[in-house]
């Protein structure tokens, strides 16, 4: 594996979004890791819709029936994957546009632009994360957010820090040295999309750290899903 | 007390010589100013707006707190300041489940991820 690797750098990671005051945080999660397989499957960036998801995806989990896909009530990413495979895919942003509310679905089978050929689960690992994230891209990942709301930027490695999951983001890529002051050494990180604006943490995105002394901090290594994409455009 | 010239939160806080500035009233209004002016917040009526600077007040206490716990990084004013955790939970997370659903439902699933080879 590479020490550093940024799908960034790559071409397969759209524009920072902003979900806005809607908890819809895992589309935004589910539709970035479909981009990004796409990317790779294509090789052109498509930016997708999580309005599509939001109006239209209510599968639920079935492990909890009653815990489905609820727009901006919450959902869940791989909740979201079995729907795409099911309805077909998922459409370009400009043709179904983020809105921040919950609406009525007015998905267009005939306006997929990016489908899901198959996801998985990656263990709770952290050298298969980072293979799976180097070989099928960005990967879609829960969170604790408890230090992100105050967060401003640097590599956050939180002392403490709960490993209750409650937030959707996306995984992005690795480095191998943020510089952590306090601790006078070289700290590894992992590099996180987020879905709250670019005026928002990092340029909108999250560092935080990883590797053998801090494994699964604030819970990233716990629920992480990579997607794998077929093209349906037209064009 | 010393603190360093970067943006880290000084590990020595100063107790006499200069005010806490979340205990120096003219200090956080001013905060709080910048604050609603940078990011374009507008309040109902005065009863919000004082309900927002106590939420503030307090998110700077907790960033402080923050920036303690979590020394590499760095915490402060953001664009949730005027929000407590529960609204900030409430409004801007949205994950389903808990990680114990998440292995009972992909436990020896189809969607079990292959073991890839992370060596050369």
């Amino acid at each position: 594996l590479p020490e550093d690797f940024d799908w960034r750098d790559h071409g397969a990671v759209g524009p920072v979004k902003n979900q806005g005051s809607c908890g819809s945080c895992w589309s935004f999660s589910a539709s970035g890791a479909l981009e990004g397989a796409n990317y790779l499957a294509t090789g052109k960036m498509e930016v997708l819709s999580e309005q599509q998801l939001v109006d239209c995806d209510h599968e639920c989990d079935p492990a909890e029936p009653d815990s489905c896909d609820a727009g901006c009530n919450g959902g869940l990413m791989t909740s979201a994957f079995s729907y795409l495979l099911k309805s077909g895919g998922l459409e370009r942003e400009k043709d179904y546009p983020y809105t921040g509310k919950d609406g009525t679905c007015k998905f267009e089978k005939s306006k997929i632009a990016a489908s899901v050929q198959n996801f998985s689960v990656v263990a709770v690992d952290e050298e298969q994360i980072a293979a799976n994230l180097v070989k099928y891209g960005p990967l879609a990942i829960g969170i604790n957010a408890a230090y992100m709301q105050t967060y401003i930027g640097g590599v956050s490695c939180p002392y403490i820090c709960g490993r209750h999951l409650d937030h959707g983001v996306l995984l992005v890529g690795y480095g191998a040295s943020g510089f952590a002051p306090s601790r006078f050494k070289e700290k590894p990180y992992w590099i996180i999309k987020n879905s709250w604006g670019e005026n928002w943490g990092d340029k909108g995105y999250y560092k935080i750290c990883r590797g053998s002394n801090v494994r699964n901090k604030c819970g990233v290594d716990s629920m992480v899903s990579t997607v794998s994409a077929t093209h349906a455009s037209k064009e | 007390a010393a603190a360093a010239a970067g943006d880290e939160e000084p590990l020595i806080r100063q107790v006499v010589g200069g005010p806490d500035p979340l205990d120096n009233d003219l200090e956080l209004d001013s905060q709080f100013l910048g604050f609603v002016q940078r990011f374009g917040k507008t309040y109902r009526d005065a009863e919000e707006h004082a309900h927002r600077l106590s939420v503030f007040k307090a998110n700077l206490r907790r960033a402080r707190r923050h920036q303690m716990l979590d020394p590499s990084a760095e915490h402060g004013v953001t664009k949730f300041s005027d929000l407590t955790p529960a609204e900030f939970r409430r409004t801007f997370l949205g994950l389903k489940t808990t990680r114990r659903s998440f292995l009972r439902e992909m436990a020896g699933s189809a969607h079990d991820a292959p073991v890839l080879p992370t060596d050369g």
